[in-house]
């Protein structure tokens, strides 16, 4: 998973 | 999503309610630092651009749309119609030096090289400094009524549970880990260490707020 990307928190 | 994330979430949301039933019941914006209010209403805007550009889930969605709508309404009330009880010269914390610190920590430091990437980074910098002129302005006048005291700890323990999520995401999550978020939510959640101290001896045993 790309982690720049998985902005899924607030 | 896990519990400690929903729980802060919902803590967050429970801090904005508190703040806007403060400023509707007293009709004042006394004791609440219009320039940390400001910043959050920042961080929202640079963080939240995101809305436009991917989906993650409804309530990832309304939950954003609610942080920026609130932070620009409590931004409205103290601008204009509570303005006049608004103290200029207790909120005088320098916000330029937190806004340009976060600007140069998110350009030396960003996931990626892109606008919103360096946004995002600015934003979570950002918010982790942002409660600092409501902090200073608590220590300059050495006291606040309970509701604000109340609205600064539901804060701090909103961040607070966000680090315990982290922790489980970590370990549930194939090792996840996002530096930025991480470093910039421990020196959020250590800001709040004196006023948390201060809120369990004094606010929750009945005593208001006040600085020894």
């Amino acid at each position: 998973m790309d982690r720049a990307s998985a902005h899924d928190e607030l | 999503m896990n519990i400690f994330r929903l729980s802060g979430d919902l803590l967050h949301l429970a801090s904005i309610f508190i703040l806007i039933a403060r400023l509707h019941q007293t009709k004042s914006c006394a004791g609440i630092s219009l320039k940390t209010q400001y910043l959050y209403l920042l961080v929202f805007a640079t963080r939240y651009l995101d809305l436009f550009l991917g989906f993650v889930s409804v309530y990832n969605t309304l939950m954003k749309i609610f942080f920026l709508a609130s932070s620009g309404y409590i931004v409205y009330l103290m601008y204009s119609p509570l303005k006049a009880s608004y103290d200029k010269s207790l909120d005088s914390f320098r916000v330029e030096y937190i806004i340009a610190f976060a600007a140069v920590v998110a350009l030396a430091f960003p996931h990626k090289y892109s606008v919103v990437e360096v946004l995002w980074s600015f934003s979570i910098y950002l918010e982790s400094l942002a409660i600092i002129p409501q902090l200073f302005q608590m220590t300059r006048t050495g006291e606040a009524d309970n509701i604000t005291s109340h609205y600064v700890f539901a804060l701090g323990g909103y961040r607070a549970l966000y680090m315990l999520n982290w922790f489980y995401r970590y370990y549930t999550e194939d090792n996840y880990v996002d530096y930025i978020s991480w470093i910039a939510g421990i020196v959020q959640t250590a800001l709040y260490g004196d006023f948390f101290y201060i809120y369990i001896t004094r606010v929750l045993k009945g005593k208001s707020f006040k600085l020894p």
